[in-house]
């Protein structure tokens, strides 16, 4: 789609040897129309807009005998870049392993966090989960639920409201319950909550987790640059989650995180099922993101 | 900018960037933006107050152009809830039960989310604080029967308003659209007229795709009213605006916070003031 309008511009102007600055402007709004409907961010898609034209100019473009197919090698190219690898790989040192997850309200927390224990057991790991979110009705019951489901050990304390208290004896338990990582989910809370990111960020002092996991919706708009510079600003993940991209969002987020706090996205939520979480790959998603 | 300067590309990028930022998305922002230009042609004196004003004055025109659907209903009310998986669906029961329960109704809550894990537990403690009754069949293999058994009983027994909470979807997974179609169908078996009031639930941080659920959602049963949740965040949830534009569907509510009390109708001026700030 994408790639067949930015080639219909170019058509235009086959046959007439260089490429005129009008051409690389019809050019550039095609990619921008593509970005912004792909919900990336709007000043991340113009600073990348830049970095395509700049290239677009170059010698190797302007030489070839289809500059279209050029032009979208290179937004593809760019995209897959800045996105950054594919490695899916976690910090998992520690006795136990600490993984916190973090986000806002229903984006996909305690579903991942059951994917997150059925891979990480998959991989040869001993997981357990924690019920740090003492707010939303029935949470814990979720978590438990969950658990019970795919057979891996819940810690939970239905009476006590100090998420560092129930985090840390979860911690001192994971002997007993001989896992190697615990896995702590905590509740959905706005960026503009300052005594909830207080929590996560108290948390993050006294538990030292070595990932950190944002867990964002797939189909987060322009929003997602300000939640994941607040979130990255209280307690520097080290790794995005983009949930429910089974949907058909074409997850411009995903780029936009990653242009704006330098954390690459690490797992893809596709489904309600649990089922171990889609290792992210930056050339896939800079197709989908295009369209 | 302060006092007069002469309008130019300059300042229509930066309204353009303003709308967009706060996902209005590229066809109304760019259709406002021509409206904005050929009111102020490039070059005329302007300030910001009148540029804004007119643009303020523009968006409400959009959202006022469709009225909610006001039903008068002799009987039971049925409100039929729907939405993408988290968008605040089970909350916004809570606080449509509070609302009508302390309007002196007697409310219903039908736990039509027969799937996920602890959704009738979450759903139970709602109506508790509500102060209202929950119809459940934890044992029920299709949402549709669980619906049917509670209008009929809702019907005999003359309830004001029955509120049907339904599991999160994507509306690409066909299947689930055809079984919120097939609970739409049993709803009019058990009252012809209804549902009365179908609502969307949209998560004020949904991006383009809003559009897509909006349309996709319609198909299985006609929405009458968005419910615009998580505006007490960043994000300016202007999807609404987009889905208002392109298919005539006015957001009613509004979600605040997560108690039962964090909710209000929708108020065009006050919303339109606060995107533009
Ligand atoms: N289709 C789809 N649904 C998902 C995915 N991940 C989570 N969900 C659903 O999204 C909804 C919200 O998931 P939760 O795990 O409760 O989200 P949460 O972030 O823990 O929510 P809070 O704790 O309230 O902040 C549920 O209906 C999940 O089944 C996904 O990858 N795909
Ligand atoms: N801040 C804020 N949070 C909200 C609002 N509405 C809902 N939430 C939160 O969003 C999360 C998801 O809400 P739910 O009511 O479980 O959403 P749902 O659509 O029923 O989710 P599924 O049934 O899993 O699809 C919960 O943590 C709610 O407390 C709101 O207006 N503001
Ligand atoms: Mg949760
Ligand atoms: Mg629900």
């Amino acid at each position: 789609q994408f790639s067949s309008n930015l080639e219909n511009v170019f058509k235009k102007i086959r046959g007439h040897g260089k490429l005129s600055e009008s051409n690389i402007s019809d050019a550039t709004r095609e990619i921008r129309r593509a970005l912004l409907e792909a919900d990336v961010n709007f000043k991340v898609a113009k600073d990348f807009i830049e970095k395509v034209k700049t290239k677009a100019l170059g010698d190797d473009v302007l030489r070839s005998i289809s500059p279209g197919q050029q032009i979208v090698k290179i937004v593809r190219d760019e995209l897959s870049a800045l996105m950054g690898d594919d490695s899916g790989d976690m910090h998992l040192s520690g006795s136990p392993a600490i993984i916190m997850l973090v986000g806002l309200q229903g984006s996909g927390k305690t579903t991942s966090a059951a994917k997150l224990a059925m891979q990480l057991r998959k991989q040869g790991r001993r997981p357990m989960m924690v019920a740090c979110d003492v707010y939303r009705p029935a949470a814990i019951k979720q978590l438990e639920t969950l658990g019970k489901q795919i057979d891996i050990p819940v810690y939970s304390n239905h009476q006590e409201k100090d998420v560092l208290k129930i985090a840390e004896t979860a911690i001192k338990e994971s002997v007993r319950f001989s896992a190697d990582t615990v896995i702590i989910d905590t509740a959905g809370r706005l960026t503009v909550d300052s005594a909830m990111m207080d929590e996560i960020k108290n948390l993050k002092t006294r538990l030292s987790p070595k990932e950190i996991l944002f867990v964002g919706d797939g189909m987060t708009g322009q929003d997602a640059v300000a939640t994941a510079q607040a979130f990255s600003d209280v307690v520097q993940f080290t790794g995005v989650i983009l949930t429910k991209m089974d949907g058909d969002a074409r997850g411009g987020a995903a780029l936009s995180i990653k242009a704006v706090t330098g954390i690459p996205v690490k797992f893809l939520g596709m489904g309600e099922k649990i089922q171990p979480l889609e290792v992210f790959h930056p050339s896939r998603m800079a197709d989908r993101i295009l369209g | 900018f302060t006092g007069q300067i002469p309008m130019s590309e300059e300042i229509l990028d930066t309204l353009e960037a303003l709308l967009i930022e706060a996902d209005l998305g590229m066809d109304l922002a760019m259709e406002l933006i021509e409206d904005v230009s050929k009111h102020f042609p490039i070059s005329t004196p302007v300030t910001s107050k009148n540029v804004l004003e007119y643009l303020q004055k523009k968006l409400i025109q959009k959202l006022e152009k469709t009225n909610i659907k006001e039903v008068n209903v002799h009987g039971t009310k049925v409100v039929l809830v729907v939405g993408v998986n988290g968008s605040g669906k089970t909350t916004s029961i809570g606080k449509l039960a509070t609302l009508y329960a302390n309007e002196g109704k007697s409310v219903l809550l039908v736990a039509g989310d027969t799937f996920r894990a602890a959704a009738l537990e979450q759903l139970t403690i709602w109506s508790e604080r509500a102060g209202v009754e929950i119809i459940k069949n934890q044992a029920a293999t299709h949402p549709a029967s669980v619906v049917y058994d509670a209008l009929v009983s809702a019907k005999t027994r003359n309830i004001d308003v029955v509120i049907i909470d339904t599991a999160g979807r994507l509306h690409t997974q066909t299947h689930l659209m055809d079984e919120l179609e097939k609970v739409h169908r049993v709803v009019k078996k058990v009252f012809t007229d209804a549902p009365h009031e179908t609502i969307l639930v949209i998560d004020a941080t949904t991006g383009q795709n809003g559009l897509h659920q909006a349309e996709e959602f319609s198909k299985s049963t006609p929405i009458d009213h968005l419910f615009l949740t998580k505006l007490d965040g960043t994000a300016k949830g202007g999807i609404a605006l987009a889905i208002h534009n392109k298919l005539d569907i006015p957001v009613r509510y509004v979600g605040l916070g997560e108690k039962a009390s964090d909710m209000d109708y929708f108020n065009p001026t006050l919303y339109i003031k606060a995107l533009l700030d």
